[in-house]
């Protein structure tokens, strides 16, 4: 454990509850992307079936307990608690087109051939795309509550952390996940133009609204 | 390092 994947750690833990506050205060998940939340469930889940076979620690097993039933929440909010806030006309991204390479690629492209291999490389795979619903959910409606922007960002950071996180490892621990590693690039990259609107905006108290 | 060291990462 360095200070970058646990920064990185805090701060995935940071936005998801940003997330489950915002649709609960506001009795509202308006301008979420159910799809992209749907996505993240499939993430952990498909990720942390190792919690029944591998003890690493509490650390480790705490937050992937935490990751799951918060982010498994949040869907039961948004689809059945708060179905009526449900921004369901501008969330029209089709997911089918992400998880079916996706489980593809686990298929072709993995470290070892075997059922929970696989799925972590799924899982690795589909997390580095599965924003794309959310951001192209903003792209229709052109804007963002503030507090999504928050959520995103500390949602990006996280990644762009593990990946300072994995140069680190490398030069000190001689570590190199070449998997987990492009996949991040891809996950980080995705959010750049996103990061740019949160610094010149959000950041000076602006709403995030694209230019038109 | 084999893949499995990358499962101590969330």
């Amino acid at each position: 454990m360095n200070i970058f994947r646990l920064v990185g750690d805090l701060s995935h833990l940071l936005a998801i509850f940003v997330l489950l506050l915002k649709i609960w205060k506001s009795r509202s998940c308006a301008g979420v992307s159910g799809k992209s939340q749907i996505l993240f469930a499939l993430v952990f889940i498909t990720r942390y079936l190792d919690l029944f076979t591998n003890f690493i620690s509490v650390y480790n097993s705490l937050m992937k307990v935490i990751f799951i039933a918060s982010t498994v929440a949040t869907v039961y909010l948004m689809y059945i608690k708060f179905k009526a806030t449900y921004d369901s006309n501008h969330d029209t991204f089709r997911i089918e087109f992400l998880v079916v390479p996706v489980g593809g690629l686990a298929f072709l492209v993995n470290h070892d051939f075997t059922p929970l291999e696989i799925l972590w490389t799924f899982s690795i795979y589909l997390e580095s795309v599965a924003i794309l619903p959310q951001l192209f959910m903003i792209s229709k409606t052109g804007e963002a509550e503030t507090i999504t922007s928050h959520y995103l960002f500390a949602l990006g950071s996280y990644r762009a952390l593990y990946l300072l996180n994995w140069i680190y490892r490398y030069y000190f621990e001689g570590y190199f996940d070449l998997i987990a590693v492009v996949a991040g690039c891809v996950q980080t990259i995705l959010y750049c133009d996103f990061f740019y609107l949160y610094i010149t905006k959000v950041m000076w108290g602006k709403k995030l609204s694209l230019p038109a | 390092s084999n893949s499995r060291d990358s499962h101590d990462e969330l």
